[in-house]
């Protein structure tokens, strides 16, 4: 474990924290994809399926359990609540999520380190996680104006990605076997996504204005 | 320690 990828881990926790605060305080999920966190939910389901078959420490399996339970509450939070499943935007979230189940899974059936059961669904979820965020990143771009959480959320998680490469980067030059293609070609991908969203993000941030896409 | 067993990565 390296300072990197805790900053990583610790940044993607805060914006899982930020997005069950801004749900829970407001009872709204009005800004929030529910395509991005159903999608979320698959990634961590499909790639923590080494739970209970690879024990690595407390610190991972806590965390996995973590991040399949809080994912899990906001899938139920902005399903079943009755509050805040009435403050969601379905015409706002149009974004056609199965095919990007179907992409990533058919890639994953080419694509993979070994063809096994639990490998096949790992390379899913990597490559799901790459793209997951784009429903959400329609929707604040066809909503225009972006709440601060839900910003501060995005912010996040694209934090998280942006210490996950220099954690590569990192275990590329201190440990003489790291080679772990399929991660870090997705994670690169995953983070060139959000550059779009944090450019805007860091303007709005230096003339202490509220952040506005362009449509 | 790369060649643990599993992904020791989240």
């Amino acid at each position: 474990m390296n300072i990197f990828r805790l900053a990583g881990d610790m940044t993607h926790l805060l914006s899982i924290i930020v997005l069950l605060l801004k749900i829970y305080a407001t009872k709204s999920c009005s800004g929030v994809s529910r395509k991005t966190q159903e999608l979320y939910a698959i990634v961590f389901l499909a790639r923590y399926l080494d739970l209970f078959t690879d024990f690595i420490s407390v610190y991972n399996s806590f965390m996995k359990v973590v991040f399949i339970a809080s994912s899990l509450a906001i899938v139920w939070c902005m399903r079943v609540h009755p509050m805040v499943r009435r403050s969601y935007d379905k015409e706002l979230d149009t974004f056609r999520h199965y095919f990007l189940i179907a992409a990533c899974f058919l890639l994953a059936l080419v694509l993979h380190e070994k063809f096994t059961f639990q490998e096949v669904f790992w390379a899913f979820s990597i490559y799901l996680e790459a793209v997951a965020i784009l429903p959400q990143l329609v929707l604040l771009q066809r909503s225009g104006n972006v709440d601060n959480l839900t910003g501060q959320y995005v912010f996040f998680l694209g934090a998280y990605r942006g210490f996950y490469i220099l954690n590569w980067i990192y275990r590329y030059l201190t440990e003489p076997r790291f080679t772990r293609w399929i991660a870090c070609v997705s994670g690169v991908v995953q983070t060139a996504l959000y550059a779009d969203f944090f450019y805007y993000y860091f303007i709005s941030w230096k003339n202490n204005s509220k952040l506005k896409l362009p449509a | 320690l790369s060649a643990k067993k599993g992904k020791d990565e989240l």
